[in-house]
Parts: C-alpha cells; sequence; structure tokens
C-alpha cells in the first residue's frame, strides 16, 4: 500500500505489516508471531519480525538468540539480526537481561528507531508484535508503524468480551482491518493416549464471530515445554491456518 | 497482631490478614485466594474473602455469585455475603458486568470501604486477594490492609526472577513476610491414561529457593474447566499444603 514515510525510513520497501496484538498479556502473543513470521519465511516470503514490545520483550528467548549488541551498517541503519530465514530486531538485543527503565517520550523514541531506523530492506512481510493491551500506546503503535492488518491473540480462559471490543474499536480509530482471532492453548492432546483436553473451557471463538463478526484464524493447541522451539511449533498444521489468513 | 486501626474500623476483630498476590496476571492468583479461604472455612476457622482488585473482580465469577447490589446494616457497615462457609465482598457486587472505570483516588476510597467499612466481625483469618503486580499500589494496599503475611502465586511460564524480587523487596518494605510462593499450572494428569504432563516447562521452585530463600508452599495441577468449581478444586490434596503453610 501507498505509506506516507519519512525519507529514509528503513520501512520504505515493507509491502505488507502485520500486527499481532493481545488484550492481555501472557496469552502467547508472541510465540503466535514468531510462529507466523517462521513459517512466511518456510514459505519463501521475505519476512521481518520486530518485537515492539519495549518492557517484555520476547524474541530473545523466542528464538535463543541471547548475544547482545546491535550492529550498525556504513548508512548508520541497525541491521537485522537473521534467524530461521526471518530478519528480527528486538529492543532485547540491547538490553540483555535487564528490564527497560524508561518513561513514555523515551520508549516511543526507541520505538521509532526499531521501526524507520533498522535496515529491513525488501520484504514482503513485517510482523510486528505488540505490547499487550488495547490503550493509547497501541493506537499510537498502529499509526507509527502504519499496520496494514492485524490478528488477536486470545486464550479461552483470557477471553474477555469487553477487551476485545475495546481492540476492535482501537483499530477501527486508525483504520486497520483484524483478519480475526487466534485462540491459543485452546486443548490440549495427551501423547500418551491422545485424549483432547479442553483444560481452560470452551472455545470462545463463537461468541466472537456472533458478537463481533469475528473470524477465529486458528485454535491452537498448549504443548509441551515450548519454550526456545520456535520451529517445531512453526512446522505444526495449525499454525498453517493462521498463516494463510494474513496471505490470503 | 496489635493493630493501628481508625475508631470503628471493620477489620477490629480480625485475627490474621493474609494478602494473595502475583508478579502478573493471569497465574490463577484469584482462584488461589479463593480456594484457600475456602480451605480455612472447611477446617473451621472464621474465614472472609476480600476482593481487593477493583479492576479485575473475581470472587462473583468464582463464587457464581451474579447478582449485584451490596447490603449495609442499621450501622451503615456493609455485609458480606456468605458463600462455602466464606464471608465475601467484591467491589464486584457494585459493578455487576461493567468494568470499573476511575481514577487512583476514587479507586483507593473504595478500597478503604471494603476494608474498614464491611462489617467482617470476629475472624480468625482474612484472605485479601491483591491486584496483580509488585509497584505502589501493592504497597499502599498492604499498608492500608495491615497485612500480616504474603504469599505469592506464579506459574512455571510467568516466572520472572526480576519480578518476584520486586516482590520480595516491596514487602520488605512494608516488614510483611512472604510466607512462600505457590506454583500453579505446574502440571497436568491426564484423566485417560494418568500421565503427567509438565507443559509450561519445570518448575521454578528451585531457583526461588536458591535465589530468595523462598518456599514452595505448594505445586498445583492444571485442571480441567475449572469455572465456577471452588469447592472441589478445595478439596484436592495439593491445596491443603498452602493451607497448612497459611496456618502454621
Ligand atoms: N500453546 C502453548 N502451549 C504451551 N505453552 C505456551 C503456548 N503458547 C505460549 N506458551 C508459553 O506461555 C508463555 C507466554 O507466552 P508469550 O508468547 O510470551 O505470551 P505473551 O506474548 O502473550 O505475553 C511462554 O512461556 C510460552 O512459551
Ligand atoms: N490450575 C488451574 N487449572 C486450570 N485453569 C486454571 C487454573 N488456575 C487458574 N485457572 C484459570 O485461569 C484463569 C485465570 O485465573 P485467575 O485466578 O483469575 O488468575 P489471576 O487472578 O492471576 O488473574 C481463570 O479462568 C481460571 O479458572
Ligand atoms: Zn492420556
Amino acid at each position: 500500500p501507498e505509506r506516507k514515510l519519512a525519507q529514509g525510513s528503513g520501512l520504505a520497501k515493507v509491502a505488507n505489516i502485520i500486527a499481532v496484538t493481545s488484550c492481555k498479556g501472557g496469552v502467547g502473543k508472541s510465540t503466535v508471531a514468531g510462529m507466523l513470521a517462521v513459517n512466511l519465511a518456510k514459505r519463501g516470503y521475505r519476512t521481518g519480525l520486530l518485537d515492539a514490545d519495549i518492557f517484555g520483550p520476547s524474541v530473545p528467548t523466542l528464538f535463543q538468540l541471547h548475544e547482545t549488541g546491535v550492529e550498525t551498517n556504513a548508512d548508520e541503519y541497525i541491521v537485522p539480526r537473521d534467524s530461521e530465514g526471518v530478519s528480527v530486531m528486538s529492543f532485547g538485543f540491547m538490553l540483555g537481561d535487564q528490564p527497560a527503565v524508561m518513561r513514555g517520550p523515551m520508549v516511543s523514541n526507541f520505538v521509532q528507531q526499531l521501526l524507520h531506523q533498522v535496515a529491513w530492506g525488501e520484504l514482503d512481510y513485517l510482523v510486528v508484535d505488540f505490547p499487550p493491551g488495547t490503550g493509547d500506546v497501541q493506537l499510537t503503535l498502529s499509526q507509527q508503524a502504519q499496520i496494514d492488518a492485524a490478528v488477536i491473540v486470545t486464550t479461552p480462559h483470557a477471553l474477555s468480551l469487553t477487551d476485545v471490543r475495546k481492540g476492535i474499536l482501537m483499530f477501527e480509530k486508525v483504520d486497520v482491518p483484524v483478519i480475526g482471532v487466534v485462540e491459543n492453548m485452546a486443548y490440549f492432546i495427551c501423547d500418551g493416549c491422545e485424549k483432547k483436553h479442553y483444560i481452560f473451557g470452551p472455545s470462545g471463538g463463537n461468541s466472537l464471530q456472533e458478537r463481533f463478526g469475528l473470524e477465529t484464524l486458528a485454535t491452537l493447541p498448549l504443548r509441551n515445554s515450548l519454550q526456545g522451539n520456535i520451529d517445531a511449533l512453526a512446522a505444526t498444521p495449525e499454525s498453517s491456518a493462521t498463516t494463510d489468513a494474513v496471505v490470503m
């Protein structure tokens, strides 16, 4: 799409910018963002992943990239790292293990850098991992990052229709279409006997469809010890469904 | 313990005030608080449960108490409701389904009411369900509520040693001893074949013991569809361990 970008923005040659969002923390939003990025790369798309959660960066853990330090090129753009075929950038590469301690204006400054000052190059898709929530932070970020479409990640037990409604309204304000919802931790299949367990209760998909016309793009299972196994997760059939919806 | 209470405070005859806290939302803190209160009541202690999470009240859902409206007695004290043998009070009884929309001073006003303006009567234990987090809100609440001891609820995947450290420091500032940690969602036992699954990874108990000398009071399993089944959850052997630690 036509972008209004400042001269020299690193986003200039990025075709599609997809936001992966959530109403609450801990629902697996970052995991889904990573999984989506890896899947897109596996399908041959040039893909980037921007970890925009300054206070809770997840990319280093997700992709097992624990070395700190950020490289800059001759034109002083930050060079993203390559992992599992995806160009990744995270504030976590600058922080290491320390939590970010800073106020609003400085945060927004760093986010601007991660968006426009990174040598993203020519990408088909840039996946942006949002900080959890549906407030002003997310609204501003949607505008700054020129988001083309958004996905909302939920779980059966964290689903709050009030919160989802807030999120939808927030995206409407900035003209960002919500492709749909990914329901994570929806069930668990025992590898001992194949029994399917709806541990956190029934899926919330129907009420989302009825209330908001929101489609459930995929229903992802609870998996044993996901830590650091983004490639294995991306290889699952359920994760393909999310990628299909984004690519179509 | 000796309490410095304003004249006529509803807390005047409450013997022990126990805070159930967490560093992040969604770890099952309210579930553990409810379970602890029900267990204490089952053991014959006169028990109260104060839902101090104004923005995210959980008691109505947990105890299936969906009628709104709050009763006051002749002395204009709020009368707590009786459920499963526990005297419960929650801002959710005033709100119903609507989320609270208010600022700091008003919140602190309502919390003061729920603490001192409720006819708690003579209680052996008052369990206070804190809002999630380890910041100023929790610090102020610890002081206002005259907390005698605290329990921290975690999960294997939400465990952040940095956050736990913040929480410990916060409680130290207000001289509140942390009894220990309850690790929730630690494993899942398939009822089809009895296989034990550590879905969210290994227990974090050892590092908590080593780093902070924090004891793990209980390791609670993931259970199928907990919603509204506080009594069933309280009846489990794992939940007894938490109650033992509080009572000793
Ligand atoms: N489907 C799943 N099965 C098991 N664990 C999961 C699943 N999805 C996420 N997790 C785990 O839950 C935790 C939170 O996930 P994360 O992606 O960081 O959530 P968020 O970005 O919403 O805070 C992580 O430890 C992650 O490995
Ligand atoms: N051990 C458990 N097994 C299954 N579901 C759980 C467990 N503990 C909590 N839950 C569910 O997780 C959700 C969050 O629990 P809650 O007690 O409200 O957490 P918090 O107070 O930390 O936000 C609720 O839907 C609850 O029923
Ligand atoms: Zn089984």
